[in-house]
């Protein structure tokens, strides 16, 4: 899928 | 989370502990860049707008809070604090870092995740993030004598950015990770140091000042 990767870093 | 991640971001929240002890301490900014202090303040207000949409967390929310509210404060100090204000080095801070801010937006108007909102700021400020340090370097090269917190600063700045790099590595290989955008982004930010490290760690094993050519 593109959905983009969550931002789980800072 | 992992462990390199953890020192990562423990390394930049020491690197602004240590900016605000030096003003609050020695109520002088002598040798900082507000340039790059400023655009920390971009750096961080364009990446942290998904406070408020995403889903809070007990370890991301309150850093994204703490590194808002410091870099905020540390602008606040040197533009305005009576004292702090007159040590800043204005003619030295010569760097042109308006010319910093139009390239890293487009780059994030064409490369992004996604073409949204939240994604393309995302990626300016990763963008942004990794020629911020720019004024500041630039400021150090012209400093007759940098004193030590200071050096002390820039090195856990550019420190934090590089322990990202172990931590990218691991989860590549842990988490089957990928994400081109922070890595080449870190990957320039970090050789940014280097010149900066090589000085930094001769000056420190001489037991010498810090001084760059």
């Amino acid at each position: 899928s593109n959905q983009p990767l969550p931002h789980d870093e800072l | 989370m992992n462990a390199f991640r953890l020192l990562a971001d423990l390394t930049h929240l020491l690197s602004i502990i240590i900016l605000l002890v030096k003003i609050r301490t020695t109520k002088s900014c002598a040798g900082i860049s507000l340039k790059t202090q400023d655009l920390y303040v971009l750096v961080f207000i364009s990446r942290y707008l998904d406070l408020f949409t995403r889903p809070l967390s007990l370890y991301n929310t309150p850093f994204k809070l703490v590194f808002l509210a410091t870099s905020i404060t540390i602008v606040y100090y040197m533009r305005y604090h009576k004292v702090v204000k007159q040590t800043y080095n204005k003619d030295s801070d010569t760097f042109k870092h308006y010319f910093l801010i139009l390239p890293c937006a487009v780059l994030a108007f064409f490369i992004n995740p996604k073409f949204t909102f939240i994604e393309v700021l995302w990626s300016f400020s990763i963008y942004l993030e990794a020629v911020a340090i720019l004024p500041q370097l630039v400021l150090l090269q012209s400093s007759s004598n940098i004193d030590n917190l200071t050096g002390n600063y820039v090195f856990m700045l550019g420190a934090y950015r590089a322990l990202y790099l172990l931590n990218w590595i691991y989860r590549f290989f842990a988490e089957d990770v990928v994400r081109w955008i922070p890595w080449i982004a870190g990957l320039v930010q970090t050789a940014l140091y280097a010149d900066f490290f090589y000085y930094y760690i001769k000056s420190w094993r001489n037991n010498e000042r810090l001084k760059l050519p």
